[in-house]
């Protein structure tokens, strides 16, 4: 089973 | 086996796919496919279509051949069916792989230092790269391809430790693009095993008996710049970057490097003469290009940084939080950990780039899912 570590969403300023 | 390592791989864009695998006798070779709803009795028409090899000849082991071919004009959102081989080796049994949106919302997977063959123990660290990739692409949705980022063998010309690293069966039903590592540099496996589009001549080169090249591809309406990090001559990669981004940014709406010594990691490597180098050059060329995002490996430990400027310090407000909002020439840099737990290395604290690191010693995955508003990557652990 994976468990999330990290999440970034990159967006435009 | 007459046929042996097929690997289904990305093309110059979403419309080709590109493979390559082993043969025992030369010459002859093709790919053929066709849609699935055209197979007859779960066999290829008579009337596939059918591409020759672009490049074959005589394997490292001195004894297969390697082959290269690409399938072309595929259409968007099709199941699509393919065997490989020739008329004197047989052709491999039928394999499907499903073509990706065009332009909607999609994802990718990737992967750091898979290392097959490092970590004492071949058997345990290819069955830790099968489980990640497995726990990959069940975790995904529909994944357009797999991104490896180097070190996919530990011994660069050991063929053992590439057919354990290809084994998985998502190697020839998902297409996947690699990067070169320090571990897969010395040997003319590499480019032999993988059949990589738009393979720069004059940038990034490998020499008589070693791999290389830098190259790029478009997918997910993504520029991917794929640069070979083991070779030291900066200005040809900056080159080769500024060409790449000038003649095809235009046709994405994201911009992702990717190279096997990460510039900005937390652990051992961080101040490693060839890291100092790249992290000198690499930085104003991200900013004067506008890359939105870098994924890297080589330092077995995940993190990523804050936003990053061409001046390679951190953008003052950057907080390394769940949304990043960048500016032109503002660049995120995520390093990839072990994907098989092969080895992992010491975590270095405080470093001006830190946003995150996690150093558990666990094989981890990180998932890119790409839209026009975002670039938004996850990474999972896999216990």
């Amino acid at each position: 089973t994976a468990e999330q570590i990290d999440d970034v969403e990159l967006r435009r300023a | 086996e007459a046929i042996t390592d097929p690997v289904l791989q990305v093309g110059a864009d979403s419309t080709t796919r590109n493979l390559s695998w082993m043969s025992e006798n030369s010459g002859g070779g093709e790919v053929r496919w066709a849609p699935v709803n055209e197979l007859e009795g779960g066999e290829l028409p008579a009337d596939a279509a059918a591409a020759e090899t672009t490049d074959s000849g005589l394997a490292t082991d001195l004894k297969r051949h390697f082959n290269h071919a690409s399938m072309t004009d595929l259409e968007p959102d099709t199941d699509y069916a393919y065997q490989v081989g020739s008329d004197e080796d047989g052709f491999t049994e039928v394999q499907q792989f499903t073509t990706g949106s065009s332009g909607g919302d999609d994802e990718f997977l990737v992967f750091g230092d898979p290392q097959v063959g490092a970590g004492g123990g071949d058997l345990g660290v290819a069955t830790g790269w099968e489980r990640t990739l497995s726990t990959a692409v069940a975790t995904a949705d529909d994944p357009s391809f797999l991104y490896s980022l180097g070190d996919q063998v530990n011994s660069a010309g050991n063929q053992e430790q590439y057919a354990q690293y290809l084994a998985p069966e998502a190697t020839r039903t998902i297409p996947q693009a690699t990067t070169i590592g320090n571990h897969d540099v010395s040997s003319k496996a590499y480019e032999q095993h993988f059949n990589r589009p738009n393979v720069s001549q004059d940038h990034g080169g490998g020499g008589i008996i070693t791999s290389g090249g830098d190259y790029w591809f478009i997918e997910d309406g993504v520029l991917f710049l794929n640069i070979n990090s083991n070779s030291s001559d900066m200005d040809a990669h900056a080159e080769f970057i500024d060409e790449v981004v000038a003649e095809h940014g235009g046709q994405a709406r994201w911009t992702v490097l990717g190279f096997h010594h990460s510039i900005y990691s937390t652990a051992t490597h961080w101040n490693d003469l060839d890291v100092k180098r790249l992290r000198k050059a690499i930085p104003p060329v991200a900013a004067r290009n506008d890359i939105d995002l870098v994924v890297s490996g080589h330092d077995h430990i995940f993190n990523r940084t804050f936003l990053m400027d061409g001046e390679g310090k951190p953008v003052e407000g950057s907080e390394a939080g769940a949304d990043e909002a960048k500016e032109d020439g503002q660049t995120l840099y995520l390093t990839l950990t072990s994907s098989s737990g092969s080895k992992f290395y010491d975590y270095v604290p405080g470093l001006d780039w830190e946003g995150k690191s996690v150093h558990n010693d666990m094989p981890a995955f990180t998932r890119v899912r790409v839209s026009d508003e975002a670039l938004r990557a996850t990474t999972y652990e896999v216990p």
